[in-house]
């Protein structure tokens, strides 16, 4: 007997307010939305398995600037870009983490990596990178994940006030997630 | 944060979850990161789930597993489940953000409990849905 499917995404959730995006923006983040979640359900409708939509879809997500993940993520105080991602398998809750890795092309990929070809659950930092070398993933320059939009709200906060770098506030462009 | 769960038709949920953090952040702060259990999981006995908000709160309150947690212990519904935790544990201290899940019934939950959250879902008529604001 088959199980019925089900899938859902999600990108960051905050401060949105119908009239601070623009109507064209609005479509643009509907478009990204359906293009991450058309991927997962390819693979579902194909009897596909949960953990292949899953990793296709926030893949997907990574590509998109609108969104805190891969390309377009937010810049740390020192300019640069720290990214963390977590995977995990319902079936035999095996699980695979990332955190503060500054070089993997697809955030979410090494996490699998990780799941499935180390003995550990989450690497961090200079770890994940040399981890995903020795499993022959090309590393990116950090700047790879860097947008005008994302280096504009850095300065914005960096010359306003450093101080509030620890404590995430709801002010517009303050991504947080 | 991004993030996606699902159900296949062997009946195995998955959940994945990526992000960058918040704006400016220092000292290697791993806040924000979806650890196991706060921000990601997935267990075919309750349900997979995906958070994004203040991660910080979502670690001090293990959003993640206590909505498997009262699932699995309390047999409730998700949907149950996701609404007490988001809309009152994390909420009670001041966490702000949001969870979707999947059941592996095919319940499919999508709360939050801010003005919007980025969001995407397939229906039971396997119609796809993409949202941005809490009345979308």
């Amino acid at each position: 007997m088959s199980s019925p499917i089900a899938l859902a995404i999600h990108g960051g959730a905050g401060v949105l307010k119908p009239g601070r995006l623009s109507e064209e923006d609005e479509n643009d983040i509907h478009a990204w939305l359906h293009r991450a979640i058309s991927a997962g359900h390819r693979i579902l409708e194909a009897d596909g398995d949960s953990l292949d939509a899953v990793e296709a879809c926030v893949i997907q997500l990574e590509e998109c600037p609108w969104f805190n993940a891969g390309y377009g993520a937010v810049f740390t105080q020192d300019g640069t870009h720290e990214l963390d991602a977590a995977i995990m398998r319902g079936r035999d809750r095996n699980a695979g983490a990332i955190a503060g890795a500054r070089h993997a092309r697809q955030p979410i990929h090494a996490a699998r990596q990780v799941m499935e070809y180390s003995d550990h659950v989450m690497l961090g930092g200079s770890g994940v990178d040399a981890f995903l070398a020795s499993r022959g993933l090309q590393p990116v320059d950090n700047d790879f994940f860097d947008t005008p939009l994302r280096r504009q709200q850095w300065e914005e906060h960096r010359h306003s006030n450093g101080a509030m770098a620890l404590e995430p506030t709801h002010a517009e462009g303050h991504k947080f997630g | 944060t991004v993030g996606a769960v699902a159900l296949d038709i062997h009946g195995h949920v998955a959940a994945a979850t990526s992000t960058g953090g918040i704006t400016n952040k220092r000292y290697g702060r791993i806040g924000d990161t979806p650890l196991i259990g706060a921000g990601t999981w997935a267990d075919d006995r309750s349900a997979a789930i995906s958070a994004t908000g203040h991660g910080e709160y979502f670690i001090r309150t293990a959003v993640a597993h206590d909505i498997a947690a009262r699932m699995q212990y309390g047999g409730v519904d998700l949907t149950t489940a996701c609404n007490a935790v988001v809309h009152g544990e994390l909420k009670e201290i001041g966490g702000d953000g949001g969870v979707i899940a999947i059941a592996p019934n095919g319940d499919t939950c999508l709360i939050f409990n801010t003005p919007g959250m980025y969001r995407a879902w397939r229906d039971e008529k396997g119609t796809l849905h993409t949202a941005i604001y809490a009345d979308d």
